[in-house]
């Protein structure tokens, strides 16, 4: 593993722990879209089949049984013990438009058409427009915590870091995944935008607002 | 040359 995958996996776990600390410490989860968690809870379940088929290391079974158990934990949170405190007015994505066409794309392109192989494949691009709920969330009401602006800033920086990690992958290992390359850079410049704010504006002390 | 994941990524 090179230090760029390694980083990569530490953020990824970051924001995990931030969200769900966010909310648990705040008894709110105002601000948090309900509906990218629920992608995510996705995402994780339809990747992590292969928990049950094969075994890489204890370091890998570990980190996916984390991020699982996390992922319905935030989920458990926002639509059950505190419910009262999401905001679903402003919840508002369709996520049928990134659900469909993602599930589609994978039955098209994919490296093998078995059932894990699809499943692997659809989480990938689904991961990679998860996320637009929680933007929208945040552009509709223009404005996001700061805590909120750490956990989307570790949860974009972790994709960007796998890209180095795929290029260092390509030159040393010769190995690569198309797939998950092109997945992997959308996902990166849907928050290209959102990383702009964040080192002009959170890094600066001052609350991520967007203009009215 | 392009190889299958192996899926040691998460």
């Amino acid at each position: 593993m090179n230090i760029f995958r390694f980083l990569g996996d530490i953020s990824h776990l970051s924001a995990i722990i931030i969200l769900l600390l966010k909310i648990w410490k705040s008894r709110s989860c105002a601000g948090i879209s309900g509906k990218s968690q629920l992608l995510f809870a996705i995402v994780f379940t339809t990747r992590y089949l292969d928990l049950f088929t094969n075994f890489i290391s204890f370091y890998n079974t570990s980190m996916k049984v984390v991020y699982v158990a996390s992922s319905y934990a935030t989920v458990w949170m926002i639509y059950s013990k505190f419910k009262a405190t999401y905001d679903g007015n402003h919840d508002t994505f369709r996520v049928e438009f990134l659900i469909v066409p993602t599930a589609i794309l994978s039955f098209l392109v994919n490296h093998d058409f078995t059932p894990l192989e699809i499943l692997w494949t659809f989480s990938i691009y689904l991961e990679s427009v998860a996320i637009l709920p929680q933007l929208f969330m945040v552009s509709k009401t223009g404005e996001a915590e700061t805590i909120t602006s750490h956990y989307l800033f570790a949860l974009g920086i972790y994709r960007t870091l796998y890209l180095f990690n795929w290029i260092w992958r390509y030159q040393f290992e010769e190995f690569f995944d198309l797939i998950a390359i092109v997945a992997g850079l959308v996902q990166t410049v849907l928050y290209c935008d959102f990383f702009y704010l964040y080192i002009t504006k959170v890094l600066k002390g001052k609350k991520l607002s967007l203009p009215a | 040359h392009a190889v299958h994941i192996a899926h040691d990524e998460l």
